[in-house]
Parts: C-alpha cells; sequence; structure tokens
C-alpha cells in the first residue's frame, strides 16, 4: 500500500 | 554486507564571487526536513569551492545547526553567512545521503 505523505514539499531558494 | 553509515565533511567556501550560487530546498515541516542542494551555479563561490555537490544535506553553516529551522530561516542564515564582511569564507557541515 502506498505511504501518504502528510508533509508538503518544500520551495527552492536561491542563494 | 554493511551499508556505511553517511559521514559529514566540513567544506570551507571562500567568498571569491560576488555570489553563492546554490540553490536549496528542504527545511523543518516539509518532506527534505534539512536543506538539500538542488543546484550549484557555474562562476559562484560555492562551485568555485570545488567540494559542494548536488545532493548533499547542509547540516551546520558557521557551527549553526539547521536541524528545526524552516526553509526560509535556513535560507537567511545561509545568506547571512555569505553577506556579513565578518568572514571571508562560509563553513559547511554537509553529507551526502547513502
Amino acid at each position: 500500500r502506498e505511504k501518504r505523505l502528510t508533509l508538503p514539499p518544500s520551495e527552492i531558494t536561491l542563494l | 554486507s554493511p551499508v556505511p553509515a553517511p559521514t559529514a565533511t566540513l567544506v570551507r567556501v571562500l567568498k571569491n564571487s560576488n555570489t553563492l550560487g546554490i540553490a536549496i530546498e528542504g527545511g523543518a515541516n516539509t518532506r527534505q526536513p534539512l536543506p538539500r542542494i538542488v543546484t550549484i551555479q557555474k562562476g559562484g563561490s560555492a562551485h568555485n569551492c570545488g567540494q559542494l555537490r548536488v545532493g548533499q544535506i547542509i547540516l551546520e553553516v558557521n557551527g549553526i545547526s539547521l536541524k528545526g529551522q524552516e526553509h526560509k530561516d535556513a535560507a537567511r542564515i545561509i545568506a547571512e553567512a555569505f553577506k556579513t564582511k565578518e568572514k571571508d569564507h562560509i563553513d559547511f557541515l554537509v553529507f551526502e545521503p547513502g
């Protein structure tokens, strides 16, 4: 069974 | 066969360019809880140093732990480390996940 992802993906920041 | 534990490496990046030149993703409360390097731009200080790689996870910046820091705060810590004139370098503690 597929694991449910509860945390959101992150944004990406260019530094 | 035994799986080697990922080892942390201290990488010193000299501020020898106008830009640091990395992109990061991740931070506390996201799927990637510690910042991960997703891009290294040619000509930036990070690229010039030759030791940072896409995929590495940043554990510490100048001894400041990024554990528990949200994305914006981690990005701010790195940006301030690059901006400050107190040091001509940034020390990154990174590891490459297995």
